[in-house]
């Protein structure tokens, strides 16, 4: 298994969205590609990654493998890449993940066993959807954030809004004010669904420098998935469950 | 307050 990025911007978003999720991840590469999929430790929310063979400057994979790593050792080696930098992963007879950065950096990292489970995800029918710039998503969270630790999204026809409600007070934030900005709302059923900044802001932020446009789809009460549209990267989904009223 | 659930419950339940 051999494979090679152009440029280092995807590795590093996708590693600093897994980061925000799990402390240790488990890669499969098979020859159409690499795979990502897990969840936090309370299994409220998970991130699937499709990374297309086509997306890197050179890939061979012969057999199919499943590797795993400390995604913070990992992450501190990605790290030390430039922007242009290619990076390059292979494994070892040793069981030693290989990773040169840029020319003529060659670093060995140890793998760890690999604990993940291949749990198929449900195909769920979602009844709303709301297709904005990541950078005007990430500018929401920011304002919903001052007053609440919760996002709400509302849809009612093809109309929707963004609200936060806490202790201090709360803010709706229309988005027909800002059509310019937003792709396109479209609801099935009206819905409205609360969600976790704690979870969904450090993702944003991980992916949103690399995502141009990102795609929420929601259900009343339902988790929330959000496609990250990367340009070289086939898919990444971010679910999220939502918070109910008890 | 709402509370927060789990992804199993909607996925796998």
């Amino acid at each position: 298994f051999e494979a090679k990025t152009s440029g280092s911007d995807d590795l590093k978003a996708i590693i600093s969205a897994i980061s925000t999720l799990v402390e240790e991840a488990t890669f499969v590469a098979t020859a159409e590609g690499i795979t990502f999929r897990g969840m936090d430790p309370s299994h409220v929310a998970l991130i699937d990654i499709s990374w297309p063979n086509s997306a890197f400057e050179k890939y061979e994979c012969d057999s199919d493998i499943k590797f795993g790593v400390r995604i913070d050792e990992f992450s501190k080696l990605i790290k030390r890449a430039d922007k242009k930098d290619s990076i390059e992963i292979s494994i070892s007879e040793q069981n030693m993940l290989l990773v040169t950065v840029g020319k003529n950096k060659k670093y060995k990292m140890r793998l760890i066993e690999s604990s993940a489970t291949d749990t198929p995800l449900p195909k769920i029918p979602y009844d709303s959807k709301i297709t904005l710039s990541s950078s005007r998503f990430d500018k929401i969270l920011g304002d919903v954030q001052v007053v609440s630790d919760y996002l709400t999204i509302h849809t009612s026809d093809s109309k929707a809004d963004f609200s936060g409600k806490g202790d201090s007070g709360e803010v709706v934030i229309d988005l027909e004010k800002d059509i310019d900005e937003i792709g396109e709302i479209s609801s099935k059923e009206d819905s409205i669904g609360t969600y976790s900044l704690e979870y969904l802001n450090p993702v944003v932020k991980a992916v949103g420098t690399t995502a141009g446009q990102i795609t929420c789809e929601f259900s009343s009460a339902k988790p929330l998935r959000i496609e990250f549209k990367v340009a070289n990267i086939g898919r990444i989904h971010f679910y999220l469950a939502p918070r109910v009223e008890s | 307050k709402p509370k927060q659930t789990g992804l199993d419950e909607f996925f796998w339940n």
